[in-house]
């Protein structure tokens, strides 16, 4: 168990760092295993740098800069051992536009190399064009939910209710 | 195993028989504030095993039961299932002789859930190692709930090498 | 203290069942002093009810309502007794667009009834068109905040930087 | 009292002077992510009185000095000052002559901070008496942190009674 662990350890590190560069466009990051001999007991520490920042405590990093740093660390591990599906509810809500496209440039390239089925719950009409199929979730009846295929045009429209 | 259905029938908000279908690439939902959309995000989790009803957003877990509205009155049970696609014979060996695997999870009002492997009844015991061993299931990092992503960033380091171990 | 918690409460209770209804566009909600003979050990608890549907749990309900239920709480405060200023650190990321619109309304009434200055850091290009005024903050220079007064327009760019 | 200007130097992101004028009504505050937007919120918090680095997301409170970047050494001070329009005379009688009350707060590294009100020399204490008579401070309702505005709701009954106890 303890050299598997280290052995993904190594692989989850290797995307992780590729990932953030890509989110970020630049800038630097890393996973540590730290405080123990045993790495099945020990704890995972991350050390981000944005691009032209000096390296600080993950919790200086600004709300978007957190989840954009959050992510790398999941499709790292999506790269390493994918997942049948992954869910992701409104992760694109602190992020600003440009931000936005990066994280489905991200969700884009992670179709082309993983067989992961990807569910997003958004409210952001960039994220909504990106995406393959849309669901509208509706109370036409209030306090009865239903689930409707939509088209992009619909999708904006539910979003001004 | 991919996933390819969700249905649900009085869970939560979802009181009429709903059907999502889940589908290679990238599929977005949408909808105003309070429509369901996270709702639908717990019922994939509970059908996979969860056994905490903090993870429903609830304060016992007979919430997840449609509690009523105006017009209509509340249940007394609630069901999910999940249908997976199992052509590649990727199952663990007590499953693996189907094509399709379909895992429900049935909740009476005050007795509690019953879950199911294409019919037959299992105990908690067997959905969580189904899932494990696809690398999924109800705590599996890849079910982001809303508000939560910054959650893995401000986690001890302890709890975030948990992630690792799904890697493993 | 305890007479005067007691007249507080009443008032902000008063505010809140209001704002509520006007956040919500019906429904009710009420503030409840739980536990103790002593309103000064007391808790505050929270009803409430978006419109037809039944009272629940607070935790059961969504992210956009809660948010709401939140501003309410907060203005009701504020109306009891004003404070000189406020900022609202992006309470509109979790909003659909017409609770936006309804959260901007809410912050026009405020300004009428009471002198609080409010600051608000936002992403959504409706809650920047609703703003008296704008500043924007850029790093021009990676890893150095500059503040700038900036127009909508070029608001606009900065979210799509 | 009302609140017209907030002045940084040195704090956090905002290593240059800079001053964020503070008018009637509704100011906005827009920009990328990672921009400084939130560092200028705890500014306010931080010269209003606040003791814990943990409000300001720091290890240590030596952490709001600017910490350098590529192109730029570290600073081993910052210093940010507020101004208060009292021409309506409402501030504690002990600062109550002045049309204008300038409250600022110098820290150096590893020496902690220094609080002076219109250039004299007070303590932490007479800092948070000021802000408590104007309904504001540094642990006021009014200042909403960034993804916290559902952490009322989710708080335990206790401590959402202290948000009365602002309004009392
Ligand atoms: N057992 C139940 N019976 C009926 N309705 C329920 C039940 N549990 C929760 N709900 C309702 O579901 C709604 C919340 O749904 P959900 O959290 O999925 O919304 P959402 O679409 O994610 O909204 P947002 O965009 O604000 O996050 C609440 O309004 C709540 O009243
Ligand atoms: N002491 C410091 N010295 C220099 N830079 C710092 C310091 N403390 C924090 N920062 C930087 O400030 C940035 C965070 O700023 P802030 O949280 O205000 O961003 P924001 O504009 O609120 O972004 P978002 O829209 O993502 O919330 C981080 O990138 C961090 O590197
Ligand atoms: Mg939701
Ligand atoms: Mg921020």
């Amino acid at each position: 168990a303890r050299a598997r662990l280290t052995a993904s350890f190594e692989t989850v590190n290797g995307h992780f760092k590729k990932l953030f560069k890509s989110l970020f466009s630049g800038g630097t990051a890393e996973l540590i295993l730290t405080d123990s001999e045993d790495p099945l007991e020990a704890g995972l520490d991350i050390l981000a740098r944005p691009p032209g920042k000096k390296p600080q405590t993950l919790s200086l990093l600004s709300g978007g800069e957190q989840a954009l740093t959050a992510m790398a660390l999941i499709f790292a591990v999506f790269l390493t051992n994918p997942a049948p599906i992954c869910v992701l509810d409104e992760v694109d809500a602190p992020l600003d536009d440009s931000n936005v496209e990066r994280f489905c440039d991200l969700l884009d390239e992670m179709i082309k190399t993983t067989k992961t089925r990807f569910v997003v719950i958004t409210h952001n009409p960039i994220t909504m064009a990106r995406m393959h199929r849309l669901f509208g979730v509706t109370m036409a009846e209030q306090g009865v939910s239903q689930l409707v295929s939509v088209d992009l045009e619909t999708a904006k429209q539910y979003q001004a209710a | 195993m991919q996933f390819t259905k969700l249905r649900l029938l009085g869970f939560k908000s979802f009181v009429e028989p709903s059907d999502f279908v889940i589908e290679p690439g990238l599929t977005g939902v949408v909808g105003p504030n309070g429509c369901g959309k996270s709702n639908l995000v717990e019922a994939l989790r509970w059908v996979m095993g969860e056994s905490s009803y903090k993870a429903m957003r609830a304060s016992g877990m007979d919430d997840v039961i449609f509690s009523g509205t105006n017009n209509r009155p509340a249940r007394n049970n609630a069901e999910v299932s999940l249908t997976l696609d199992n052509s590649d014979r990727t199952a663990p060996a007590a499953f693996n002789d189907d094509d399709t695997i379909e895992i429900s999870r049935r909740i009476e009002r005050e007795a509690g859930s019953v879950y199911r492997i294409n019919g037959r009844e299992v105990r908690q015991r067997d959905i969580h190692i189904l899932f494990a061993d696809a690398s999924s299931g109800a705590r599996s990092p890849a079910l982001v709930r809303q508000g939560q992503i910054g959650e893995i960033i401000n986690a001890k380091p302890e709890s975030r090498r948990r992630i690792l171990e799904e890697a493993a």
